[in-house]
């Protein structure tokens, strides 16, 4: 199963 | 005071088509650099990013920084009575509630103005700082649009992977797999169909097409499509808007686990 990353695991809030 | 004149409405309601599948609430921001949006879906799986540069208006006053937000169905539902060749002026007060959208015919003999109440939306901004991508191709945003819907016919997830060969996207359902590959084609007669594939070394990473999907709603707005890979970060699929700025999705790979 592929399981679907976050955006913040790569960004961090402004 | 808030007074921004857009001669080409249909634009925003381009715009707003582009947006409104992926996110219900945003807050536009508007300062002397234009008028912004960046918004996450609920998943926090894609965002998109909107910047309609001030130069891009016949008019644009902003006295100081404001942000707005707005259901952006039901500003899709107001802009939706604005004509195709419709002028239309967003206007705010300081300290209001409200926005107006007004709408000016060609010839100046219908004027409409439509108040909507603004939100408080709590949405969280995300720093994206400039990256260097493995790959970047540019294609013709149908081009995209089309391979997005055939997909997901097939499957739920696309493998996006970029070689020397050309861009390759592949999924996989019950009925059976599809791969499609788009080469490198710079011979055409129009640059807008051009394929135009630079990489730095091959990558290859996997999506929901369900958000390509959504993403693809930005058709109209431009007649190319440039989608960035890098193996360590969210994709991103960006269509300019001519002489205004652009739209941009980001969104997160799925992984093996």
């Amino acid at each position: 199963w592929d399981t679907q990353l976050q955006l913040q695991g790569f960004y961090t809030n402004a | 005071m808030l007074e921004l004149r857009l001669v080409q409405g249909s634009l925003l309601k381009k715009v707003l088509d582009a947006m409104r599948e992926l996110v219900n609430d945003a807050n536009f921001d508007c300062s002397a650099t234009g008028f912004s949006l960046q918004a996450m879906d609920s998943s926090h799986v894609a965002l998109v990013a909107l910047l309609l540069r001030s130069e891009g208006f016949e008019h644009y006053r902003c006295d100081r920084n404001l942000s707005m937000g707005m259901n952006l169905n039901n500003m899709s539902k107001m802009l939706r009575c604005a004509g195709n060749d419709d002028i239309i002026t967003i206007k705010a007060d300081d300290g209001t509630d409200s926005v107006t959208f007004m709408f000016e015919s060609p010839n100046q003999d219908k004027i409409a103005d439509f108040e909507m109440k603004l939100m408080d939306i709590d949405s969280e901004h995300l720093g994206i700082p400039d990256a260097e991508y493995q790959a970047i191709v540019r294609m013709p945003s149908s081009e995209f649009a089309r391979i997005c819907k055939d997909l997901s016919s097939i499957g739920d997830t696309v493998v996006i992977s970029v070689t020397k060969e050309g861009v390759k996207f592949s999924t996989a359902g019950d009925i059976g797999t599809a791969n499609i590959v788009c080469r490198q084609n710079k011979t055409v007669d129009k640059p807008e169909e051009a394929t135009i594939i630079e990489m730095q070394e091959p990558v290859s990473l996997t999506f929901a097409l369900r958000y390509l999907n959504s993403f693809t709603k930005a058709t109209p707005l431009s007649d190319t499509v440039t989608i960035s890979l890098s193996s360590e970060l969210p994709v991103v699929v960006e269509y300019k808007i001519a002489e205004m700025g652009y739209i941009r999705y980001y969104l997160a790979p799925k992984i093996e686990e």
